[in-house]
């Protein structure tokens, strides 16, 4: 149910 | 070399057993601030920060800042074998290959080490800005595992909104459907009993229950769980370290297909 979205879309790499 | 000695070693296999069903391999950093590890699920759909600070071990030595990268199950295997109440001390020397646990009973009388092979680990640091919460909910941490637990036995996706009127979480399956409500509670026995909601705009938000259900591994650590909210932002939720730092689970939500 519904699409996961990536944690990585909302944080910088660094 | 660093030499890191924690009075309370049973906060540290709290903190593996928080962590290994999460991340496979990490580096934990130690640098004069602390022992820090921020690692993320093999999906990418996770990330885990921990601090525990320098301020919190009884003796603190780290001469250069130092990355150990280890398997954390292997990890948790080692530090199982300390007791509850040993005495937990951390060493390794600057170019080692390995690094040491020595457990030592609180009277004394029982000293171990055990030396685990470290690994190279290529992992992608994110910065973590921070931010700005529309919501911010503090209940009991059993509460909220149970919560999660209940409501994973009926769907795989837990809604989280946050209303004037508390905290709704909801669930739908093939069987039906489920809402908890937790309203804001302070008029309790004990402070860690209590239900704290603070809301700057309402807020509501899709997230897998899964990831949930692992975060609630942490609930040993702390009787309170903090979880903050803002549309269009990963969730955080918050365990305590005793006085000495944090556990940090960040979950992207779900969007709408």
């Amino acid at each position: 149910r519904g699409i996961q979205r990536n944690i990585t879309e909302f944080f910088r790499s660094t | 070399m660093l030499e890191l000695r924690l009075v309370q070693g049973g906060l540290l296999k709290k903190v593996l057993d928080s962590l290994k069903d999460l991340v496979n391999d990490a580096n934990f950093d130690c640098s004069a601030t602390g022992f820090s590890l921020q690692a993320m699920d093999s999906s990418h759909v996770a990330l885990v920060a921990l601090l525990l600070r320098s301020e919190g071990f009884e003796h603190y030595r780290c001469d250069r800042n130092l990355s150990l990268g280890m398997n954390l199950s292997n990890m948790a295997k080692m530090l199982k074998c300390a007791g509850n109440d040993d005495i937990v001390t951390i060493k390794a020397d600057d170019a080692a290959d390995s690094v040491t646990f020595m457990f030592e009973s609180p009277n004394q009388d029982k000293i171990a080490d055990f030396d685990m092979k470290l690994m190279d680990i290529d992992s992608e640091h994110l910065g973590i800005p921070e931010a700005e919460f529309q919501a911010i909910v503090r209940m009991p941490s059993a509460e909220f595992a149970r919560i999660c637990k209940d409501l994973s036995t009926i769907g795989d996706t837990v809604v989280i909104s946050v209303t004037k009127e508390g905290v709704k979480f909801s669930t739908r399956g093939d069987i039906g459907t489920a809402n908890i409500v937790c309203r804001h509670n302070t008029s309790v026995d004990k402070p860690e009993e209590a239900t704290i909601i603070e809301m700057e705009e309402t807020v509501s938000l899709t997230f897998a229950l899964r990831y949930m259900n692992s975060f609630t591994k942490a609930t040993p650590l702390a009787n309170q769980v903090t979880i903050s909210l803002s549309s269009d932002l990963p969730v955080v939720v918050e365990y305590k370290v005793a006085e000495m730092g944090h556990i940090r689970f960040y979950l992207a939500p779900k969007i709408e297909e």
